[in-house]
């Protein structure tokens, strides 16, 4: 029970590859950048 | 030893609120412990409250100098700083409330209130310093409390501060400077105006044997929420408005600075240094923004490391 | 007029024990309750109106009962006599009935919220006696039935989310389908069967098209869980998870765009339909994270148990 579990759970792994996340994630990364840019 | 602390002594309660120690020194509290089980409730409901101001009343007593708040308890009213005493609209409620607490065992009196300031800060408004004025005329000991629950999710730690009013007319001494807070530019005249009618008592948090086996237990699933939150998102338009004060201030700022660039031989060095001294704190204020940001972003980077 | 008015009455008690439901409506309606040589009080009014309201109702003549309930809605603020046994009682059938009507018409959202209100009267007393709980729980089991069988969309999840959260409705048979619908599952036919076993004749209905009104409620709601299962599917996929032909799915899925009751786009020339949903990519990675974590934490429970 507890391998079948284990495999079940690493098989969710990438929890997320998409194009869209990817640019959704960069755009909070560049905006973070912005404001330590602009803050120093 | 850490539960004595909720036991409930009549009798010195009584004798305290016969001698009255706070009238002869406007000063006389300068503590206040709060339970778990109070800032658990006095936070969740300040979170609940969204952007609106919510309030409550806090049951406890008082020990020497220190003010120990054992419970609270939400009131149904809303908008507390649009007018004095916006808890006269609960009375009623406070009322039975408190004889109801009684019949089930909580013994304690009502030793205060508390309020949120979304986003803007724990210090004491104009409208907050005559609510406490009032109460302190007639249901001392009384002492209030202001949580921050935006700057609290934002910060990562409760935002809160405990105040006491002095005295109308009352001269305090002159006291060190308080730790720095960003207050926004629509709120400073009103903070700036009342800094000297109040002053902050040192806040700190106990908890009973139970509470602790309970928070360790939760501890264990806590790691869940901190890895599946993401405050950057979370906090948006907390961000969005404090880039925005910040925008307006550095521009008050600029124009200062300008004309005392210009004719720089004109001001005194005073006031010079007051223009420095607001420079300084918008930096500070972005700062404190920015490093914010990073903790965020790290989480979220840390969590594409380990997830993706 | 108040003779022919007594003989109405008698007339009407004659066929209402007949079970001649609506000829006793239509004998009492011959009474002129606007006439200008009699003075009625609101609460006479109100009475007869909810009374041929509920006659008409019994003869399933939902459209005769609404104009009378129409009228009585005008006199319930009138009737200053609402706090007493008979005020309430006058009250209490004009929202049953006005709920009753409303589930007639088939405005099933309407119908729960008001059978949700009806169920919560527990507190009113009658003659000093409280309303039947059967009579509550009746009224709660008709609004989890109308809320599923509303059309499918933000408003009705609003209203399933109420009831979901009600402690009362886990005790009710009818709470499996209403957790599955609440948290968008696809409905199988089995249980589909199952509940429609449980609802009334006018419920059943077929509509223009030849489906049931249970039928269309069900496929809005697959289509919609489908909706939050895949980014985008044919149509004579669709159409077979629905257990409905293509076009019709087509038409189901066009119809639910446009009323904005689901969010996508519908390429006719391929014959796919592509979900848009409003949940960030972000938002959505925390609740992967979440649910992958509480897996981590049920393994780690599991070999703890385990001793491993």
């Amino acid at each position: 029970q507890l391998a079948r579990q284990i495999s079940s759970l690493v098989r969710q792994l990438p929890t997320v590859d998409t194009k869209q996340f990817k640019q959704e994630f960069l755009m909070e990364y560049n905006d973070a950048l912005l404001m330590v840019y602009l803050a120093s | 030893e850490v539960d004595a602390i909720f036991k409930y002594d009549e009798v010195q309660q009584s004798a305290i609120q016969a001698q009255k120690p706070w009238t002869k020194d406007p000063h006389y509290f300068k503590h206040v412990k709060v339970s778990a089980l109070a800032l658990l409730k006095m936070a969740m409901h300040c979170r609940s409250g969204g952007n609106l101001e919510v309030m409550g009343m806090m049951q406890g007593k008082t020990v020497g100098d220190t003010f120990i708040v054992m419970d609270s308890f939400a009131l149904p009213v809303e908008g507390t700083e649009t007018r004095v005493n916006a808890q006269a609209e609960a009375y009623e409620y406070m009322v039975e409330f408190v004889q109801t607490s009684k019949q089930v065992g909580r013994l304690e009196n009502v030793v205060g209130w508390y309020h949120s300031h979304p986003g803007y800060g724990c210090w004491m408004s104009g409208i907050d310093c005559s609510t406490q004025m009032l109460n302190q005329q007639y249901q001392e000991p009384f002492l209030a409390i202001i949580i921050d629950p935006i700057r609290t999710v934002a910060a990562g730690k409760v935002e809160i501060g405990a105040f006491r009013t002095y005295p109308e007319g009352y001269k305090p001494p002159d006291e060190p400077a308080s730790e720095y807070q960003t207050i926004p530019l629509s709120k400073i005249e009103d903070f700036g105006v009342h800094a000297k009618q109040y002053y902050s008592l040192d806040v700190s948090f106990f908890k009973s044997s139970l509470d602790s086996s309970l928070l360790s237990l939760l501890w264990n699933k806590y790691w869940v929420n901190t890895l599946s939150s993401s405050p950057l998102i979370g906090n948006r338009d907390f961000v969005a408005g404090q880039i925005s004060d910040l925008a307006e201030k550095l521009e008050q700022a600029d124009g200062q600075l300008v004309h005392s660039g210009r004719a720089g031989s004109f001001f005194t060095p005073a006031e010079r240094k007051k223009d420095d001294s607001q420079l300084t704190k918008i930096s500070h204020d972005a700062t404190k923004m920015t490093v914010e940001q990073i903790k965020d972003i790290t989480s979220q980077v840390i969590k594409d490391l380990l997830f993706n | 007029e108040e003779q022919v008015t007594t003989i109405r009455e008698s007339l009407a008690n004659v066929y209402e024990g007949g079970e001649e439901w609506s000829k006793a409506a239509q004998i009492l309606g011959g009474i002129d309750l606007d006439s200008g040589n009699r003075i009625l009080d609101a609460e006479y009014k109100l009475g007869k109106c909810v009374k041929i309201a509920r006659l008409y109702l019994e003869d399933d003549d939902a459209v005769k009962a609404e104009a009378y309930i129409k009228r009585a809605s005008f006199l319930l603020p009138k009737d200053k006599n609402e706090s007493s046994d008979e005020g309430k009682v006058l009250a209490l059938q004009y929202k049953v009935c006005y709920a009753r009507i409303l589930d007639a018409k088939r405005r099933f959202l309407e119908a729960a919220l008001r059978y949700y209100e009806l169920s919560q009267h527990e507190n009113v007393e009658i003659s000093g006696q409280k309303v039947d709980e059967e009579e509550l729980t009746h009224a709660l089991a008709a609004s989890i039935t109308c809320s599923i069988l509303a059309a499918a969309g933000p408003q009705r999840s609003r209203v399933l989310a109420t009831l979901y959260k009600d402690e009362r409705c886990a005790s009710l048979p009818v709470f499996a389908i209403l957790e599955k619908v609440y948290l968008e599952r696809i409905l199988r036919k089995a249980e589909v069967d199952a509940f429609s076993e449980t609802l009334q004749p006018h419920q059943i209905a077929t509509l223009a098209d030849g489906s049931t009104v249970l039928d269309r409620a069900v496929t809005e709601h697959n289509l919609l869980s489908a909706s939050k299962l895949y980014k985008n599917i044919s149509f004579m996929e669709l159409g077979s998870l629905l257990g409905i032909d293509a076009n019709k799915a087509e038409k189901v899925a066009a119809r639910m765009i446009t009323e904005e009751r689901m969010q996508g786009s519908i390429d006719q020339v391929e014959g796919i339909i592509h979900f848009a949903n409003d949940v960030e990519e972000l938002a959505q990675w925390d609740t992967q994270i979440q649910s992958l974590c509480m897996s981590v934490n049920s393994v780690l429970d599991l070999m703890a148990k385990k001793q491993v």
